[in-house]
């Protein structure tokens, strides 16, 4: 692992005397390949060397019996400021409803996570109305139904439209009228190149100024991670990222790359397929599993 | 890259980062690159986009190491059985539905098995599939015993005398010890009731996977053996450079590629167009 190869390469270094910038490449090196397999993107890779960069030269590990363990205390600490503070809360607004949007790729874990996050809404007392604006996808609306159904949660299907914004628009009243507190609308997967369909989701947000966008992620995204989630951010801005499927064993450098280029807080994580694997997002966590 | 003039340090580095964002993983990528400064010296190379070239030969002789025929979907006999696996979200079941309706385009029959039975309107999305492409689908209630599906689904294109069977799972991480098990266990009753069957088994796998796409083929490989890859959604902007590890390391070729969500977008794996696609 990267303790052992770091250690290797101090134990090398010690007969050279003061480390430097030079001489400490190698490390940088290694922690540089950890990184890219665990699917960090490369110029996210390349602002973090240069980050740790002075720390890796500083006091601390110089002075240090095991300057290679120190390397990765210090990798380790950066890439857990890096990832954010643990903020897994929804703004939630004084005037209800809260109106939450779920956006991202195709097969990320939109439906899925719009249904959890439902039911942690209804937990904390903020009713919600789930919203069912997939009007392309085999099924989508069957899916949201049956979720909603097992949760006890209201799903609004558009009372007659199949035009998303209209569906989004009139689950407005929809839930004023339900009582409901909260809104969170499932919309269909799309890729970030999509001119037409990243056009729907700007008329969705002009339409009904959502509190709340947030960027459903799959946690082994490789180093696209970083286009597609600058493109969604600029096209419509997000304002918070869940990662989904960190059940598997994928590293999940994706959640730094995405991070690091919107600057939005990762806020949640799926865990699983049952509708109670959702869990608030922990920097430090993350931080290890990426460094593997 | 090849605008600079110089083959320098700098060049090999700005093709080993363009493999690298390609999802080609680190260290291929610097075997691959560390072969060419090799290749280069040997063969005096003088013109960037000459490397260039010679470097798009060499990862298509990698791809190419497996026999032509490898890439190819033939269906063989009567009824030929595709297993089509993989994890959560890949495009399974969209692959199905267009793979059915090429299928039945050329005159064959097909049947569908609605092997999910887990997820919520899997069956549901399967059946739309069905009647989009004009074929049967063998399902039983959410909730049921996949390898009963299975069963059913053999025994029904045995006796009505279908060309081919496609048969939909859910999705799985392959990390789930039972879930493999249970996959396992549906090939199993597919040779138990038809010799030979699967005879293809298909791991979907979305191209926008960074190296976790290397642990899912070795394990679903390990599991109950893979003989083609299907690469979706490179209508993206992902690369999906993972395959040239699999392809290199574990001997499994790529046979189709999935480009967008309808009917028609599905085509056969070109190695020439995925290669140059890598540098686009
Ligand atoms: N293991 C695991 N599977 C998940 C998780 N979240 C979602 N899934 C699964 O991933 C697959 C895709 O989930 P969906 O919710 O349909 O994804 P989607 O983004 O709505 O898909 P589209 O609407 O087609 O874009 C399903 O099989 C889900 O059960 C998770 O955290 N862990
Ligand atoms: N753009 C694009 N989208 C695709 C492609 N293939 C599948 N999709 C989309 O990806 C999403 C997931 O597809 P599914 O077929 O439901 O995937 P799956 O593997 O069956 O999912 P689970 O059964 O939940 O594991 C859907 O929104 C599909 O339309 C492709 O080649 N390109
Ligand atoms: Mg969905
Ligand atoms: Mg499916």
């Amino acid at each position: 692992n990267l303790t052992n190869k770091l250690e290797t390469i101090f134990k090398k270094l010690r007969g050279y005397g003061k480390l430097n910038e030079d001489n400490i490449k190698d490390a940088l090196r290694e922690v540089r390949i950890a990184l890219l397999e665990a699917d960090v993107n490369l110029n996210v890779v390349k602002e973090f060397i240069e980050k740790i960069k002075v720390r890796a030269v500083g006091q601390e590990v110089m002075s240090s019996l095991t300057p290679g363990q120190q390397v990765v205390k210090i990798v380790n600490e950066e890439l857990t400021t890096m990832l954010g503070g643990t903020n897994s809360s929804i703004a939630l607004v004084s005037k209800p409803p809260t109106i939450i949007m779920m956006v991202g790729l195709q097969g990320s874990g939109k439906t899925t996570t719009s249904a959890k996050l439902a039911r942690r809404l209804l937990k904390e007392g903020q009713l919600p109305l789930l919203v069912a604006a997939d009007v392309y996808r085999p099924a989508a609306i069957e899916q949201l139904n049956i979720l909603g159904k097992e949760l006890a949660i209201p799903v609004f299907n558009g009372n007659g439209t199949n035009n998303p914004v209209d569906i989004c628009k009139r689950s407005l009243a929809e839930a004023s009228e339900k009582g409901c507190r909260s809104i969170v609308i499932d919309t269909a997967g799309r890729l970030h190149i999509d001119e037409e369909l990243m056009q729907e989701l700007k008329n969705i947000k002009s339409e009904i100024k959502p509190h709340e966008i947030l960027f459903v992620a799959d946690a082994m995204t490789g180093q696209d991670a970083v286009n597609v989630a600058k493109t969604f951010n600029e096209h419509i801005g997000i304002d918070g990222i869940v990662l989904t499927k960190m059940d598997g064993d994928a590293r999940g450098g994706a959640a730094l790359s995405i991070r690091s280029v919107t600057g939005k807080p990762i806020k949640f994580i799926g865990i699983g397929e049952k509708l109670d694997q959702f869990e608030s997002f922990y920097p430090d966590r993350v931080a290890s599993r990426i460094l593997g | 890259i090849i605008g600079r003039g110089k083959i320098d340090e700098d060049f090999f580095e700005g093709l080993e980062e363009l493999l690298i964002t390609a999802d080609v993983g680190v260290h291929s990528a610097s075997r691959i690159i560390s072969g060419l400064r090799e290749d280069v010296k040997k063969n005096k190379l003088k013109e960037p986009k000459d490397v260039e070239q010679y470097l798009k030969s060499e990862i298509l002789k990698i791809i190419k190491s497996l026999q032509p025929s490898a890439f190819s979907l033939q269906p063989k006999s009567n009824p030929f059985v595709i297993m089509v696996i993989g994890v959560n979200g890949s495009g399974k079941t969209t692959t199905i539905g267009k793979l059915a309706s090429r299928y039945m385009k050329e005159g064959k029959k097909v049947l569908l098995a609605a092997g999910d039975t887990f997820r919520a309107a899997a069956i549901e999305q399967l059946e739309i599939w069905g009647k989009r492409s004009g074929c049967t689908v063998i399902k039983h209630q959410s909730g049921a015993d996949p390898s009963a599906v299975i069963y059913d689904a053999v025994q029904s294109a045995k006796a009505r005398e279908y060309d081919i069977l496609i048969a939909d799972t859910a999705g799985r991480l392959h990390t789930k010890v039972n879930l493999m098990e249970e996959m396992k266990k549906i090939k199993r009753i597919m040779g138990r009731e038809l010799q030979g069957a699967p005879h293809e088994i298909l791991m979907v796998l979305d191209a926008t996977t960074g190296q976790n796409a290397v642990s899912q083929a070795r394990l679903f490989n390990e599991a109950v053996g893979i003989t083609g890859i299907a690469l979706t959604k490179l209508d993206g902007t992902a690369k999906g450079g993972v395959v040239i590890n699999i392809i290199d390391e574990l001997k499994i070729p790529v046979k189709l590629i999935g480009v967008g969500e309808g009917v028609d977008d599905l085509r056969e794996f070109e190695p020439e167009a995925f290669v140059e696609a890598l540098f686009d």
